[in-house]
């Protein structure tokens, strides 16, 4: 897939953080991204929207970000708050 | 599925549509029906229930519903059409606890097709599963997944999937018998024919409150009473039912003869708190519970011989009482303790108002109410002109029914006294 535009990474790490995929940055740790988090963060957004899980920020999950939804965070994980219970 | 880790301990829930969308082609009434459809849905698997709120309760409902736009006070604005459309709140002690906010940007539909706006019902149901604890799901056949996927089809035939299902159960139980449960094996021979039940015994059948056809209704000390047969519900100043179940009339107006066993009329007296209840041609004065007196013919009050009264209220702006007989009706001047000269007058002058109702009350609001069949006809306070949305079904506001089902059994409101003017009907669901 083609390389996501600068924009899209940005406005993608933004909303992987919104909803909780990624956690919120804090300005004194600055701690790294590394590529395998951002990677993990995307392939679980592409579960939820039931796209195909490449990990990768490519076209069709960029327009699934712009796709009407509810706005509350899909993983809460931050503060252990959602429990995900596997069958 | 997922967990919030938070849950109500109750298991009645209250709720009330605080706001309703400014732009929508759909009616505060449709808003209200979609509400609690999608709201019983959650219920049919679960053992909770809903209750909807009236405007002047005195508490908060737990489930405070609102349609809102952009920045509304919360951490979670809105960002106009499209985008985000919706958010709740995780069950919890804090006020917003419950609370379920619909973006007022966007267009809600109700029932059409697919691309045609924002299926309301659909996004309410989610949204309510995570006013009751649930996160998102990433299940494909959840309706808690994240992004909106379009209408889910007839809101009183819509079924949560299985993984919503296991997800709520978690929570709050399955109900012993969901009305879903497929019998896994041939049903038992029939028990044996039960003995003669006692008079009151719990299992003996009782009228159906949601069916209306009321005898009487009565606004006494606050409480609405809906009488049927020997039987009564009470509802609170709250709106809450105090059961659903009816209670006896014998066994709890102490000493009205056991040959009366329906009330044609009943109101509460407001010189002195006494309690009227009418039968036939006679009425019976009750303090408080207990029957006060012999009982007392209908020409006490300025009624002519001939038949029962229909309706009987007391308008609290001039302390006047006021029986109905078919399309006439009487004044008694209560302080006078006499009739009004210059009656009985044509009913007509209740502009909107049904001939022969089953009764009329005052809400503690000072609204008038004329209830006939399964509906009612609101005459806000102080005012001798129905609403123009009457009438409305009685069993959702009053009685914690669902929405009467649209269809050739439907309950049909009886014609009102007819009133110049065109008339446009809409077919919406709850009509």
């Amino acid at each position: 897939a083609q390389e996501p535009s600068a924009q899209d990474v940005s406005l993608g790490v933004d909303w992987l953080t919104r909803y909780g995929y990624l956690p919120p940055p804090h300005p004194a740790q600055a701690q790294l991204q590394s590529q395998a988090k951002l990677r993990d963060a995307i392939k679980v957004m592409q579960r939820f929207a039931g796209l195909p899980e490449t990990g990768l920020l490519d076209p069709v999950t960029v327009a699934t970000m712009h796709k009407p939804r509810c706005s509350l965070p899909d993983v809460l994980g931050v503060a252990g708050l959602v429990r995900r219970r596997r069958r | 599925y997922a967990l919030s880790g938070s849950m109500w301990k109750k298991r009645t829930l209250t709720w009330r549509v605080h706001s309703f969308p400014q732009s929508s082609a759909l009616s505060q009434e449709t808003v209200r029906t979609l509400m609690h459809h999608a709201l019983t849905t959650w219920g049919v698997e679960s053992g909770l229930r809903f209750q909807e709120m009236g405007s002047q309760g005195p508490t908060e409902p737990d489930i405070l519903i609102d349609f809102a736009r952009a920045y509304h006070q919360d951490s979670y604005p809105f960002d106009g059409q499209g985008g985000t459309l919706a958010h709740a709140f995780f069950p919890g002690e804090h006020s917003i606890s419950g609370d379920t906010h619909f973006d007022d940007e966007e267009t809600w539909t109700f029932g059409s097709k697919d691309g045609e706006g924002t299926d309301l019902f659909a996004v309410a149901v989610h949204e309510f599963g995570h006013a009751l604890g649930l996160g998102h799901s990433s299940a494909p056949d959840s309706i808690m997944r994240p992004f909106y996927q379009g209408p889910v089809g007839n809101p009183t035939e819509y079924r949560l999937s299985q993984d919503d299902r296991e997800g709520l159960q978690q929570l709050y139980g399955k109900t012993p018998q969901t009305p879903y449960d497929k019998p896994t094996r041939k049903p038992l021979a029939p028990p044996p024919p039960p003995p003669a039940l006692p008079p009151d015994s719990p299992s003996q059948p009782v009228p159906d409150r949601c069916a209306g056809n009321f005898d009487a209704i009565a606004n006494i000390r606050g409480e609405t009473f809906f009488f049927k047969g020997p039987w009564f519900w009470r509802l609170q100043p709250s709106g809450q039912l105090v059961s659903s179940r009816p209670a006896r009339l014998h066994r709890f107006w102490e000493g009205l003869p056991p040959q009366v066993t329906v009330i044609q009329a009943a109101y509460a007296r407001h010189r002195d708190g006494r309690i009227l209840l009418f039968s036939g041609a006679q009425f019976w004065v009750f303090q408080d519970r207990q029957l006060e007196g012999a009982a007392r013919p209908l020409a006490d009050l300025g009624l002519p011989p001939g038949g029962a009264v229909d309706a009987v209220f007391s308008w609290p702006l001039n302390g006047k009482t006021y029986l109905i007989r078919g399309q006439r009706y009487w004044r008694y001047d209560e302080a006078a303790a006499r009739p009004d000269p210059g009656y009985p007058r044509d009913l007509s002058l209740w502009e909107g108002a049904p001939h022969s109702p089953d009764d009329v009350t005052v809400s503690n609001t000072g609204d008038t109410y004329f209830f006939k069949g399964a509906h009612y006809w609101r005459f806000p306070k102080g005012s001798v002109k129905a609403e123009p949305d009457s009438p409305q079904p009685i069993g959702p506001k009053w009685l914690d029914c669902p929405a009467p089902s649209v269809g050739p059994r439907a309950p049909r409101p009886p014609k009102a006294t007819l009133h110049p003017g065109a008339c446009d009907c809409q077919c919406e669901i709850s009509q």
